[in-house]
Parts: C-alpha cells; structure tokens; sequence
C-alpha cells in the first residue's frame, strides 16, 4: 500500500479504476494516442546529399531510432526485458522515484558504405552497431 | 538521441535547417559513416571499371549477410578463389576474413611493365599499386591480386599453365630484383574468369614500410617450364576492356575499437 503523503488531494471515493473507463492494466491503454515503443526510419538520401556521384553504395542512410510508451503492462509484443517489466512495475509503486522503462533499442546490425576517394580507389567500409534493428523496452 | 532532437527541434518549431545547419548536419553524417568527404578531383563519370565492379558486388554480399546475419566460419578459399566474383550468383559463406573486415580497399594498379619480347626469355610482367591512402589504425588481414584471365588464340585448352606472383623485394641495377613468392597457380589453357593471388604478406610488409613497395612480377611458364608472355595466354593488362583491368584487393581490421573524437 503506497502512502499518500499530500492530504489536500483528496483520493476519489473508490480505489479502483472506474470500471468502463480504459485503465492502466488494459491492452489498449497503449493505443490511446501514445504509440508503443516500437521502431522508426529517418532516411537520410545520399541524393538529397548530393553525394551519389561518389558514394556507390546505399542510395541513403536509414537512421531508424526507437520511439513509444512503455506503459505497463509490457506486452510480448513490445519486446520487454524482464528488467524492463518490474521497472515498470517499481514505477508505478514510487512514481516519483523511479523512471518508467525506456524504449531503446535491443538489436544493432552494421552498415557498409561504398565509396571512392581522392586517388580513384574504391573502399568498403563497414560500421559495427550503426543501425537500429529491433527497439524495445 | 541525435535524430531525436533534430526531429524534437522540427516538430516543436517547424523550421528549416539553415544552409550553415545543414552543412554541419552533413559533416556529422560524413563522420559518423567514416566518410573522408567528397573526392578531388570528380570521381570517373565513365562506367565503372574492374575494380568497382568487383567492390559493388562485394559491397551487396556483405549487406545481404549483415541483413541475414554473420557468416559461417573461414573459408579461405573464398578470399583466394576465383569465386568472389561470382559472389552474386552464389552465395557462400564470405569467410571470417570477408565478413569481419571493418574496411575493404581496391588499389587500381598504377604502373604496368613488360619485359620486351626481343629479349631472352623468362617474359615477366610487374605491376604497381599505390598504397598510400592505407587506413590508419588498421591491420591487412588478406590481399588480393585479381587479373582476368581471357581464352588465347591458338592454343590447345588443356595444356596446363604455372602462373606465379612474386614481390619485388630489391631492385639491383642491370641484374634481376630479389624476389619472394607470394602465390602460384596452374591453370589450363583453355580457362576464362578472374584469377586471385594470395599478396597478403607483401601487403603487410607495404602497410608497415610503404617505400618497400616495389610492385609484384608475374610469370607464366608451361609444364616444360617454357616461359610464356602474359598477354600470349590472355592475361588482361591496363590496355584492356576496363571492366577486366588487374587490381588489388586488400582487407582491413580496426585493431582498436573505433573512437569518434566529440565534434
């Protein structure tokens, strides 16, 4: 039982959540306007760059990042740690305290980029962990 | 958290980056990519020859893998093997050299002599790449000579050829250079398609002292080990089609984590 420690604020009569109002434990409490933590793409064209004549491959760069509530109940489908899910949980016994999970990302995978340079040779070039390849909580 | 502030700063105001914004913007891109910025002078508006082609092809296995996960395990054959170019017609595994390379370079060979016919035999032919441009911080982990190999005129398909790569290790003035081999292969007569030379160790050798490198000698001789002009049994020199000019591949590994200096 969490005590409230603010007396002007006075509790409504009853504790539970009214029952045909959407609460905090329901599926869809995440689709009230506030997306899930899930992933999204910023592509950035090496056309609009003005890079294509020299950059042979990608066309662009998808600077995909992880953006949404991570509401509790974390579904399955929000790919939550089960760190995540008692954050959550924590966060809601001490609200003031402790943070609601985040929604970052929980798999990485490279990009490679090829290119010439100044002496006409062409290079390959790969980056470890660049690209956001799944998001969750 | 970048492109989260940018895309905050658009929502939030609306506005346009300014020239001066977008200039930094793409610098941050340029040095996140590892992008040395825009060559000088233009890169070629011709079609792309032997060596880009070869890069682009290996540019979509290694994205395609990347996508699919990492490769199986060393298959040196891979690296030493005709088969990279065919890379996109089949698909094995790239090899722990290939996948785990953080930098791929293809050097266009510069100089390209030939002994003079007149003269007596052994004929060889030297090629020179410049190294210079090699990435700091990072190690060869394998290196290739790629030469396409054509059909000759006039010879029999199953006679076998040795064709041997050396490095140039000491030029002496009037007599032969000291020489070490690097790789051997014999092939028949009648074969097409790219040839590989394992140079990785010469590569090495150039990466740590660049004036050591004086270029590599090929030789062919038959199983009578007469020796063979490499135009004769239709090696493709500089003077040829562009898309089946020699270069040399080299692979790279950061031998340090990367570190981005803040900007």
């Amino acid at each position: 039982a969490v005590r409230h420690n603010n007396p002007r604020k006075k509790k409504p009569k009853h504790d539970l959540p009214h029952p045909n109002r959407p609460g905090i434990f329901d599926q869809n409490h995440a689709s009230s306007g506030r997306q899930g933590c899930k992933k999204h793409e910023l592509y950035v064209s090496f056309s609009d760059l003005g890079w294509r004549d020299w950059v042979l491959a990608p066309t662009g760069y998808s600077a995909y990042y992880c953006d949404g509530e991570c509401d509790y109940p974390l579904s399955s489908c929000m790919n939550a740690t089960n760190h995540a899910t008692i954050q959550a949980l924590v966060h809601l016994l001490k609200p003031n305290e402790v943070p609601k999970a985040c929604c970052a990302p929980t798999k990485l995978s490279p990009i490679s980029v090829l290119f010439y340079d100044d002496n006409n040779n062409v290079i390959l070039k790969k980056h470890r962990n660049m690209v956001v390849k799944h998001c969750g909580c | 958290c970048i492109w989260g502030q940018v895309e905050g700063v658009a929502h939030s105001s609306f506005r346009r980056l300014s020239g001066r914004e977008k200039k930094e913007m793409q610098k941050e891109i340029l040095s996140l990519l590892g992008l040395p910025g825009r060559p000088r002078p233009h890169p070629p508006l011709r079609p792309p020859s032997s060596a880009p082609l070869f890069m682009l092809d290996l540019y979509h296995a290694v994205s395609s893998e990347d996508d699919d996960g990492p490769g199986l395990g060393f298959s040196p054959e891979v690296v030493s093997h005709a088969a990279l170019p065919t890379l996109s017609t089949h698909t094995p595994p790239l090899g722990t050299v290939v996948s785990e390379a953080d930098t791929v370079m293809s050097f266009v060979n510069l100089v390209e002599q030939e002994k003079d016919l007149l003269q007596p035999r052994p004929y060889w032919k030297d090629f020179r790449f410049d190294l210079t441009p090699l990435p700091q911080g990072e190690t060869v982990t394998a290196a290739e000579f790629r030469i396409y190999k054509t059909l000759p005129v006039g010879w029999r398909a199953n006679r076998t050829l040795h064709i041997s790569v050396y490095e140039i290790q000491r030029e002496k003035r009037y007599r032969d250079p000291d020489l070490a081999l690097l790789d051997m292969q014999s092939v028949p007569t009648g074969q097409e398609g790219w040839l590989a030379f394992d140079v990785t160790s010469a590569s090495n050798r150039w990466l740590l002292n660049p004036r050591s490198n004086l270029g590599i000698r090929l030789y062919v001789e038959t199983e009578e080990d007469r020796s063979l002009s490499a135009g004769w049994v239709g090696l493709v020199g500089r003077r040829g089609p562009r898309s089946k000019q020699p270069f040399m591949v080299t692979f790279f590994r950061a031998s340090q984590a990367p570190c981005r200096p803040p900007r």
